[in-house]
């Protein structure tokens, strides 16, 4: 049951989606729950729709977790973020502001079939699971799979590389089936985040390229605030800026995709920690990394209902 | 043991070049022994003074170091063994239990 689901573990994928399924038959007045669509191995993309429910074209945020199978904290936080919506409705006017004028999609697992083999199998398998019968290593890097400036620099066109792009632009069902669902709706998101590890970054637009983005001063002024927020819980800081240059030029970003498609604002964060547990966060650490992340996602969903 | 003990013995390695030599002379070296990059993505995103994290296998952690010493290359051990530390995060939690 809800009150049983710990989120101060990991949890694997089973137990996330039926968590899922629990908070959506206990929370009906700010939670639905849907899917997108089926991943290479057949299994479903399940998003929780936080939010008050109210006017059918609300602005949006979207949220995924998981694309890189092994960086865990990322499920944990999208677990966590649900669990803090919902419990803090009715007391934290901040929170309920928000979730009275936005819907929040938060997709806890984006790369399930990934997921479930680092927990069964290789724990630091990063990609899809995707074959292609000419080669023999599986999977495609999710995040070098959009279709914008589609394997260029920063991506390998090498099906044993990490950083794959894969045969064709959303070849993989999963990136395929969001980039559909954010299509289809895009007029109605705000802003798009991606929730990865490691490093204690915030990204934004550009990847692929070193240019400055349109609305470069607002954009900067969100993850400003949001890297300010953040370390008001404990202190920890976090680096920000166009990935290009903070971290490095990499092509058929999820990211750039979203801004392109006309997604105002779009971030990828990098999570805890700068390399001393690198993917193997303790579950000690799940706690203060989500609650931290926590402050910098709602300053950013803040910011979005006022002017910039 | 978690993942059937594949990871005993292994080890993340953080490796800083230090200037454009040091960069080639890694790059080299990462080409003739398999590991699996955390940070960068892949060797292509090597730089100078960006830290560069790696998983080496049991196997080559010994050649590896060598190499590195011999090159005059900056490195630590951070993760000195690969399954203690996964069997660490999620506590004793059993596998079975887990999957």
């Amino acid at each position: 049951s809800e009150s049983q689901h710990d989120y101060n573990v990991y949890h694997s994928l089973e137990e996330i989606q039926s968590w899922m399924f629990e908070m959506n038959r206990t929370h009906p007045d700010l939670l639905d729950m849907f899917s997108v669509g089926k991943s290479y191995e057949g299994r479903p993309l399940y998003v929780l729709q936080l939010g008050k429910r109210g006017h059918p074209h609300k602005k949006a945020v979207w949220i995924d977790c998981g694309v890189h199978a092994r960086e865990w904290i990322g499920p944990a936080f999208c677990q966590w973020f649900v669990k803090e919506g919902i419990a803090s409705y009715q007391d934290d006017s901040v929170m309920r502001r928000l979730l009275d004028q936005l819907s929040f999609y938060i997709m806890p697992v984006f790369n399930v079939d990934g997921y479930h083999f680092s927990w069964t199998t290789d724990r630091f398998w990063r990609k899809t699971r995707s074959k292609n019968p000419k080669f023999h290593c599986r999977g495609v890097d999710a995040n070098r799979n959009w279709k914008v400036k589609w394997c260029d620099e920063g991506a390998s066109s090498h099906p044993c590389d990490d950083t794959y792009c894969g045969p064709f632009p959303e070849s993989e069902p999963e990136v395929r089936a969001v980039a559909k669902f954010l299509r289809k709706h895009k007029k109605r998101f705000r802003a798009y985040i991606s929730i990865h590890a490691y490093a204690q970054m915030l990204l934004y637009p550009y990847s692929y390229k070193y240019a400055t983005i349109p609305n470069f001063s607002c954009v900067e002024l969100a993850a400003h605030n949001a890297v300010t927020a953040l370390y008001s819980a404990y202190g920890v800081k976090y680096r920000y800026g166009p990935a290009s240059t903070t971290l490095y030029v990499s092509s058929g970003s999820s990211i750039d995709w979203a801004y392109r498609s006309g997604i105002p604002y779009a971030f990828a964060f990098e999570l805890r920690d700068t390399g001393y547990f690198g993917f193997l966060l303790p579950e000690s650490l799940i706690s203060p990394t989500c609650t931290e992340t926590m402050r910098a996602v709602t300053a950013i969903a803040s910011g979005l209902l006022k002017k910039c | 043991r978690l993942y059937n003990n594949r990871y005993a013995g292994d080890q993340v390695f953080r490796i800083t070049p230090g200037s454009d030599e040091d960069v080639r002379v890694l790059k080299d070296v990462l080409e003739h022994v398999k590991v699996d990059f955390w940070q960068p993505n892949s060797a292509s995103l090597i730089g100078p003074n960006a830290t560069v994290d790696v998983h080496v296998k049991r196997g080559d952690t010994r050649g590896l170091r060598a190499r590195l010493k011999q090159e005059h290359i900056d490195h630590q051990v951070f993760i000195s063994d690969l399954q203690r530390e996964i069997e660490k995060q999620t506590g004793n939690r059993s596998s079975r239990q887990r999957r």
